[in-house]
């Protein structure tokens, strides 16, 4: 059982404040930790003449909850839910298990350089392959 | 209402770039790529003549093998990869760009040692001219300066296409021997030291690889050592041929077929980026 802080004042009121990065659970349903979609396109960045392969690549990213109990669809390390259950305990002093990457991949770039010869190089930790907490 | 506008929030952030956010993602994406700048090939570059066409399959053949591929996070440690699935990828470049003779070096085990490939196209060509008395010859340069110094060559290969020509008798073997221009000395022949030879038979068509990677790391040393390459072509009779005669495709050929040298490297250091 956690003793409520003696000192910190309930908060009048605790409507969520709408923001893009901190989605409170209220707009997204609470989500938990998954990888999500994007697309890093090479065209848009107006780079066709020079890259020859891929035209972008999909590059993911990691958002959502680390609810407690950690459930096994979170993909989370033993470290995490021993994070979950200090911060459950002392949630000012340590925060809540974050939602990342666990796996990457590298992608390949062709392409030309300035003097039309080309070079094929490989670039580790580009796509995320699987996140979670 | 309100979660609702908040998500019609969300959803306009992800509007089209403006034009500083897509230079400031440009600058991130060149440095995380290693490039100090966007780089500015001059056209023609359609259609890729043979050089960017070996490198297109060989890429194609590393994305498919690199899907399986995926690095554990080691908390605060750099992921290692390697390159996988090199004797796919040797099955696929051979396959792709069948060499005629099997001698050239597996390209499996030199993939899985390098962090880049780098093509060069075919600077100067020269050969022995036919009124003078034989033995005939062609030369080929490439200027290896575009590879980043320090580096080791893990292998590199010299990839010349082989035609079929009339009055060859088909069955009839062919010796092929490249070697690495050492020290050139006005009027006598240079200094020669043999990089590779393959037998051929006369009556068959496809590119043919030479292992120079002893000749690309001495030239990367020692860049103003790069002489160049030099090609002798040899009947059974030890009769000497011009690369012409037996359907060598140099310079002058369709773009598809010209000759070109590939460099597998590994790179000595992670390429850290300045803090910004």
């Amino acid at each position: 059982a956690v003793k409520p802080h003696p000192r910190k004042k309930k908060p009048k009121y605790d409507l969520p404040v709408p923001s893009i990065h901190n989605r409170s659970p209220a707009n997204n349903g609470g989500q938990p930790c998954k990888k999500h979609e994007l697309y890093v396109s090479f065209s848009d960045l107006g780079w066709k003449d020079w890259v020859l392969a891929p035209t972008g690549y999909s590059a993911y990213y990691c958002d959502g909850e680390c609810f407690y109990p950690l459930g096994s669809c979170m993909n989370a390390t033993n470290h995490a839910v021993i994070q979950q259950v200090v911060h459950l305990m002392k949630p000012d002093d340590v925060p809540k298990a974050c939602c990342a990457p666990t796996k990457l991949s590298p992608i390949s770039v062709l392409f030309y350089d300035d003097n039309n010869n080309v070079i094929l190089k490989k670039h580790r930790n580009m796509v995320v392959k699987t996140c979670g907490c | 209402l309100w979660s609702q506008q908040a998500e019609g929030l969300v959803h306009s952030s992800f509007r089209r770039l403006s034009g500083r956010e897509k230079k400031e993602m440009q600058k991130e994406i060149l440095s995380i790529l290693g490039l100090p700048g966007r780089p500015r090939p001059h056209p023609p570059l359609r259609p890729p003549s043979s050089a960017p066409l070996f490198m297109l399959d060989l890429y194609h053949a590393m994305s498919a093998d690199g899907e399986d591929e995926g690095n554990e996070i080691i908390v605060n440690g750099p992921g290692m990869g390697k390159f996988a699935g090199a004797e796919r990828l040797a099955q696929v470049s051979h396959a792709v760009l069948p060499t005629l003779s099997t001698h050239t070096p597996p390209l499996g085990t030199v993939v899985s040692e390098a962090d880049t490939v780098m093509s060069f196209v075919n600077l100067v060509e020269q050969e022995r001219d036919l009124l003078q008395p034989r033995p005939y010859w062609k030369e080929f340069r490439f200027d290896l300066t575009p590879l980043p110094q320090g580096e080791t060559v893990t292998a590199a290969e010299f990839r010349i296409y082989k035609t079929l020509t009339m009055g060859q008798r088909a069955n009839r073997t062919l010796h092929i021997s490249v070697y690495e221009i050492q020290r050139e000395t006005r009027h006598r022949e240079p200094e020669l030291v043999l990089l590779d030879m393959q037998s051929v038979p006369a009556g068959q068509e496809g590119w043919l690889a030479f292992d120079v990677t002893s000749a690309s790391n001495h030239w990367l040393l020692h860049p103003r050592s790069n002489l160049g390459i030099r090609l002798y072509v040899e009947t059974e009779e030890d009769r000497s041929l011009s690369a012409g005669w037996i359907g060598l495709v140099g310079r002058r050929g369709p773009r598809s077929k010209q000759p070109f040298m590939v460099t597998f490297f590994r790179e000595s250091q992670v390429p850290c980026r300045p803090p910004r």
